[in-house]
């Protein structure tokens, strides 16, 4: 988890292309 | 199909599943076709300004743009039915192996093949902008696979449904459950078949689309050949300037 910290982030948040 | 389906079922089955990955690669896929209708090719002196760029510029100028296409494959793969069924390990294996393979998909989207130049940073750019870069075999190796995705003229649906097959490949290394990604990418294929017959497709179509497979393995591996060599002679440009999320998938 700690080394894929912000693929684990963005598969867990709800944001939508157009907030990235 | 489990085998049982009816015919008429495993159409409606087809049809649904090409509705879902269509609308979902249309509403991740960074840039409209009409929008790019409108945009025009780097002049001349903007070329030179790219090509006299130092190449940990150009470098991580190039990270950046990958990096920003990757977060919209991300939204796409969340957006594939049965994708946020995996468990966590398995969708950041898929997406470590095929996110770098799904924008060069995408690419033939943003790519124009009369005069072989690719929508970037604002215009259209032929392979000499990328030519700070120091890896001209890579570039033209890009190109040429673009020119050659262009050639088949892929519908939005064939290349979405592609796309989703790509990120679904159940031969990845590290996978824990390769059964249900093999399930997941059967489906998506059956649907890609469906779709290619549907469209009234050339019948070998299909099987030009699984050679372009290797091609787009072997481009990434020279992608990671090249981030490597440049990494042993600026590993600190790397470490500070480049997007964490780049580094992640490529750099790890």
């Amino acid at each position: 988890k700690e080394k894929h910290k912000i693929l684990h982030q963005l598969l867990q948040n709800s944001t939508s292309p157009g907030d990235l | 199909s489990n085998g049982d389906a009816s015919p008429t079922a495993t159409t409606a089955a087809h049809d649904h599943l090409a509705q879902i990955i269509s609308k979902s690669h249309l509403e991740t896929c960074q840039y409209l076709r009409e929008e790019l209708q409108e945009m025009s090719c780097f002049l001349q002196e903007e070329v030179e300004k790219f090509q006299n760029k130092p190449q940990e510029a150009m470098w991580q100028l190039c990270a950046v743009k990958i990096t920003d296409a990757i977060q919209y494959v991300v939204e796409f793969a969340k957006r594939i039915d049965g994708f946020m069924n995996l468990c966590q390990n398995d969708q950041i294996v898929l997406l470590k192996a095929g996110s770098l393979e799904v924008i060069l998909v995408r690419m033939c989207r943003v790519f124009d093949p009369q005069n072989n130049t690719v929508y970037f940073d604002g215009k259209f750019a032929g392979p000499d902008v990328f030519k700070s870069l120091g890896c001209d075999d890579l570039i033209a190796s890009v190109f040429d696979f673009a020119k050659s995705m262009c050639s088949l003229h892929l519908e939005e649906e064939e290349i979405a449904l592609f796309s989703a097959s790509v990120l679904l490949s159940a031969d990845r290394s590290w996978l824990r459950d390769k059964l249900q990604v093999e399930r997941l990418q059967q489906k998506t294929e059956s649907a890609l078949q469906h779709v290619l017959q549907k469209n009234h497709r050339d019948d070998g179509l299909f099987e030009k689309l699984r050679t372009k497979v290797s091609a787009l393995r072997s481009l990434c591996a020279l992608h990671s050949q090249k981030l490597s060599a440049f990494r042993a002679v600026y590993p600190d440009t790397v470490r500070t300037l480049f997007p964490p999320l780049y580094k992640e998938l490529f750099a790890a």
